[in-house]
């Protein structure tokens, strides 16, 4: 997965993300494609929650999942989530579960439950930072006014790290793959240096929801894994989203 | 040139918007998730369009279990305790997987892996 979060040089604030998964579960030889990825392609939906006939909030879905991946708070934040390794995986919260010790979240109700019930990034924030897991994972914010986007590196127990865009650092986007940012990512699996060269090559003056796609569009940020792109922007509300394929040659991941 | 070794680095692309061209397949339909309704009953229409494709995903991640353990002991452990796991699970999600798989007709316990494959696929 990739997800960036920018503020263009009039205080807006975008979101984009490409959902990467199916790794290792199988490989079509003769399609060159990742067998889950191509079953979950036709189950990407967006759905609009409502209560009392308005919208809650807004998000990109597979058909049957009711945890959270990828979502729009209209006017209040955005929120999107990529896996993160760990030896402190989810099989061990797993194992606390069954076990009876339930005082963890699964990762995607949590997510859900944020978007659901937050009212503010700050709040959303304190809750993606705190909230004990089952597995770790990485939460990338944005929020509705300058200078509120993050990445929430978490541990299952603890945040980690956050890192938030700070103008003053002319650091205007944040971007994650699936490497904490302070280490490289594993050479064979380096999609944010690209999407990085390609961010500051597009410049916060012209950084938009196109630009953005265009990004989300280049290999080896496109790759076999990725079903869809999701590209929101908070200011108007708006969430649109694209089912991908990757021609050949490229990338299994 | 970079574009034909791996790791396929293009140089970085540039009006691909809107989207059209072979690295867009299509695009996204939208549906209303009516939170008034009892949770068992929110995602009704929606799996209710989706149940084939759904069926069929989940019928990949059992073959792809059936890999793994050709006896198919991996399935009957998922459909037998799973369901269990589903009871454990806060409300609304455990109502709402519940619903799922009553509309879908798919097995509870491939519903509740389904919905918790994140933590599960750290293994």
């Amino acid at each position: 997965c990739t997800s960036i979060v920018a503020e263009d040089d009039k205080g807006n604030l975008l979101h984009g993300r490409n959902l990467d998964f199916g790794l290792f579960m199988g490989w079509d030889v003769k399609n060159k494609s990742w067998i889950i990825s191509e079953k979950l392609k036709p189950l990407v939906v967006n759905l609009d929650f409502k209560r009392n006939n308005q919208t809650v909030f807004k998000s990109t879905n597979f058909a049957g999942y009711v945890g959270m991946l990828t979502g729009i708070k209209p006017h209040t934040f955005t929120l999107t989530m990529n896996e993160r390794f760990s030896l402190d995986g989810g099989y061990i919260g797993i194992l606390e579960w069954i076990l009876g010790q339930r005082d963890g979240m699964w990762m995607s109700f949590l997510t859900r439950s944020v978007l659901e019930n937050a009212n503010s990034y700050e709040e959303a924030k304190t809750r993606l930072a705190t909230t004990k897991l089952l597995a770790p994972a990485y939460f990338i914010l944005g929020g509705n006014q300058t200078g509120q986007g993050c990445i929430i590196t978490r541990s299952r127990t603890l945040s980690i790290d956050l890192l938030e865009i700070d103008l003053k650092l002319n650091r205007w986007y944040v971007l994650e793959t699936n490497y904490d940012h302070w280490e490289q990512p594993l050479f064979l699996d380096d999609r944010r240096t690209p999407a990085m060269k390609c961010m500051n090559q597009v410049t916060q003056k012209n950084i938009s929801l196109k630009t953005m796609y265009d990004i989300l569009s280049t290999k080896p940020v496109l790759n076999k894994l990725t079903t869809y792109t999701t590209l929101m922007q908070v200011s108007t509300g708006n969430l649109e989203s694209y089912i991908r394929d990757c021609p050949n040659p490229c990338m299994p991941w | 040139s970079a574009q034909f070794v791996p790791p396929f680095t293009e140089d970085c692309r540039s009006h691909m918007y809107p989207p059209n061209g072979p690295t867009f397949r299509g695009a996204v339909a939208w549906y209303t998730v009516d939170l008034d309704l009892p949770p068992s009953k929110r995602w009704n229409t929606l799996i209710a369009d989706k149940k084939t494709d759904l069926v069929t995903m989940i019928q990949a991640i059992r073959d792809l279990a059936d890999a793994f353990v050709p006896s198919g002991r991996l399935v009957e452990l998922v459909d037998v305790t799973l369901p269990l796991m589903a009871n454990t699970l806060p409300d609304p999600f455990s109502e709402e997987i519940k619903g799922i798989a009553a509309v879908s007709g798919i097995p509870l316990g491939e519903v509740v892996l389904f919905n918790i494959f994140y933590e599960v696929f750290t293994v």
